[in-house]
């Protein structure tokens, strides 16, 4: 564990409590995609079954509970409780794009063919691009709520964060995850445009719009 | 490259 991870978990941790804290104070989810939050929920379950058969930490096994949790709370907000307020003709993006292609490559590339092991992959492929059906809801509606900005900002500070912590690791421990890196890489960088607009408007007070 | 020791990360 060093700094750069822990910032990460933190930073992943705020982006989910706020996202849980806006839809209950709010009592809405106008504004968040359902497809990105059954996407997130099925990448937690996918990595998280080693839940079962292996224990690495009392921090581990608390952050693993927690992100699945709250990934199924927030699906339970969208789909049951707080159904009427969910924007589902802005949230199009066609998931089985992003689903069938992750497991696929997960099953050409992977550390080892096992069933543990590619449900990891699986999950690492996913969550890169989990969040392109958020990222083209905002691009449709042309906006952003603020709150939702800073959700998508921690969201996206996440494994940008990571990516330091690999590098710390691999400096320290000569230790690396080519696919974790790659996949990490390629997460952070569908968020740069967002990072731009949020640190451009969001931090200035202004609400994210995009250009018409 | 690893095989499982990374699987401590979240």
């Amino acid at each position: 564990m060093n700094v750069f991870r822990l910032l990460g978990d933190l930073s992943h941790l705020i982006a989910v409590i706020i996202l849980l804290q806006k839809i209950w104070h709010t009592r809405s989810c106008a504004g968040i995609s359902g497809k990105s939050q059954v996407l997130f929920a099925l990448v937690y379950t996918a990595r998280y079954l080693d839940l079962v058969s292996t224990y690495v930490s009392l921090y581990n096994t608390f952050m693993k509970v927690i992100f699945l949790i709250s990934s199924y709370a927030t699906i339970y907000f969208i789909y049951m409780k707080f159904r009427a307020t969910y924007d589902r003709n802005h949230d199009t993006f066609r998931i089985e794009f992003l689903i069938l292609p992750s497991v696929l490559l997960a099953l050409l590339i992977n550390h080892q063919f096992s069933f543990l092991e590619v449900l990891w992959t699986f999950s690492i492929y996913l969550e890169s691009v989990a969040i392109l059906p958020q990222l083209f809801m905002v691009s449709k509606t042309g906006e952003a709520e603020s709150i939702t900005s800073h959700y998508l900002f921690a969201l996206g500070s996440y494994r940008g964060l990571y990516i330091f912590n690999w590098i710390y690791r691999y400096w320290s421990e000569q230790h690396y995850d080519i696919i974790a890196i790659v996949a990490g890489v390629v997460q952070t960088v569908l968020y740069c445009d967002f990072f731009y607009l949020y640190v451009t408007k969001v931090l200035k007070g202004k609400k994210l719009q995009l250009p018409a | 490259g690893k095989d499982g020791d990374l699987h401590d990360e979240l």
